[in-house]
């Protein structure tokens, strides 16, 4: 049944922690995903960017050439394969986002969103 | 009771079209709204802008002081004041977004987005 993390999450997007703004908003609009998941060069989550860390960045004149380091939330939120549907629901809206990584063992494998989850408790309204 | 748009509606924030891309995201940021009404000189509504508008302008380089006219989405998706939370979920599901203006006589008297809808089906999960 699809209701853990591992059966309902799709693929997230990565890029490093180097790549510029630029780079970080052409891949959220080419992928057409909510969330960005950010590695280190040894291929570890280090960080999430939305589209929200990218129009605070234009709010605040920030240069499309900056490394995204500083642009991301390096304090990441994430589920872990195991969680369930009701856990996942409850820590979005606790921390008011609408996306996260799975998480294990320092790697993300995939992402979870609102809208995912929503698909499995509102179906077919 | 809580089941027409006019009485799930919050303020939505209003911008000039001539602005630029610059007052666009720090609007969006300073009011922690995920749209913006676009308004002519006249105030009428006459587009929408969102994080992800400024995020594809980051995207192709362009300058922060561009005025959002050729930014925003001309083509509104709004509901009417006495529309239902069945009615707008469909709407906003179908046309793939997360809120929209309530609008009436031309002009923007609020916002609803798939946040607020959840509120009212979802309720304290
Ligand atoms: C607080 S949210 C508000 C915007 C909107 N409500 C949303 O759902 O994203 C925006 C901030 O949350 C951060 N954020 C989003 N998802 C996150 C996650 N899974 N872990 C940590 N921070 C996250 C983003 O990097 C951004 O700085
Ligand atoms: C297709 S959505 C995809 C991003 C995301 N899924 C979301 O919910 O906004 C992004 C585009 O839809 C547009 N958009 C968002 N809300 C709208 C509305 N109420 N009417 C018209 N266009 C809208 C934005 O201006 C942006 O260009």
């Amino acid at each position: 049944a699809d209701r853990i993390a591992e059966d309902i999450m799709i693929p997230i997007p990565t890029i490093y922690s180097h790549s510029t703004l630029r780079e970080a908003a052409s891949l959220l609009i080419e992928s057409s995903s909510p969330i960005l998941a950010v590695l280190s060069t040894a291929d570890e989550l280090v960080g999430v960017i939305t589209g929200w860390d990218i129009t605070r960045a234009t709010a605040t004149g920030t240069p499309d050439s900056q490394p995204i380091q500083k642009i991301m939330t390096s304090e990441v939120i994430s589920a872990r394969p195991s969680d369930n549907v009701l856990e996942m629901i409850r820590k979005l809206e606790h921390y008011e986002i609408s996306a996260m990584p799975v998480v294990e063992k320092g790697r993300a494998k995939g992402l979870i969103s609102s809208d995912l989850l929503a698909r499995r408790t509102l179906m077919r309204l």
